[in-house]
């Protein structure tokens, strides 16, 4: 159920 | 020149314990600041971010700052042949590729020395930006475990539901569902079996358990745990290491579906 989502997506490289 | 006596050394068994299933290898940063480790799984899912200040050892010396490329199946196995009241030590050389290993018996009447081929790792390392959460809610650490495995059982998803009524965990699966609700309690026997919530606001968020479960495996270092939560973003969970540290995991919520 639902859509894993990537940390690379919140925190800066 | 980089050497490190921890007095406890069990807290340095455990610590690898509890991460090593979810980041293979990593880079431990070492510094003034002390002996830190930043790393993700390989999904880019979940983040583990630990510290052991300067103060968790006696003495602790890094002449220059040092970036120590380890892998944690490795050092795992290394730190099985330590027992669990030894004394341990960790020596690198400025430029070395190899980290030493001394395990010290209380009585210093054993003395048992190993070295850690280290490797070199490309890791990213994230900005992780400061965040006042909606909900925070500290709690103890074997409860925690236990709702992660209760609610694995049903579904591999977790949902966290912080409202007035208090804090509720939801699985929903082939076979049914389960909740576990909690309501804050400070009335315990046990202090560490307290459950303080602060809210800010409601917040819902889903997230693999299979994770959840994971970071559960820190139990044994610390008994309670914080879950700060906030609407789309990643979950904190922070175990405390004594006053000398800490292992922070974050994981990123699953999209509604």
């Amino acid at each position: 159920s639902g859509q894993q989502r990537s940390l690379l997506s919140f925190f800066k490289k | 020149m980089f050497e490190a006596r921890l007095n406890q050394g069990a807290v340095l068994k455990k610590l690898v314990d509890a991460v090593r299933d979810i980041v293979s290898e990593g880079n431990f940063d070492c510094n003034e600041n002390g002996l830190a480790l930043q790393a993700m799984d390989s999904a880019h899912v979940a983040l583990v971010a630990m510290l052991l200040r300067p103060d968790a050892f006696e003495p602790y010396r890094c002449d220059r700052n040092m970036s120590l490329g380890i892998s944690l199946k490795s050092l795992g196995t290394i730190l099985r042949c330590a027992s669990n009241d030894d004394i341990i030590t960790l020596r690198a050389e400025d430029t070395a590729d190899q980290l030493a290993l001394t395990f010290e018996s209380p009585q210093s009447d054993k003395v048992s020395e190993y070295v850690l081929n280290l490797m070199d790792i490309d890791s990213e390392h994230l900005g992780i930006p400061d965040t006042s959460y909606d909900t925070v809610i500290h709690m103890s650490s074997a409860e925690f475990q236990r709702i992660c495995r209760d609610l694995q059982q049903l579904s591999d998803s977790v949902t966290i539901d912080a409202s007035k009524e208090g804090i509720k965990f939801t699985a929903t699966g082939q076979l049914g569902s389960g909740q576990v609700m909690l309501r804050q309690n400070m009335n315990v026997d046990r202090e560490e079996d307290a459950t303080v919530i602060e809210m800010q606001q409601p917040v819902q968020l889903t997230f693999a358990v299979k994770y959840l479960s994971m970071f559960a495996k820190t139990t044994p270092l610390c008994n309670r745990v914080t879950l700060c939560l906030s609407k789309d973003v990643p979950l904190l969970l922070e175990y405390k290491i004594d006053e000398i540290g800490y292992i922070r995991y974050y994981l990123a919520p699953k999209v509604d579906s």
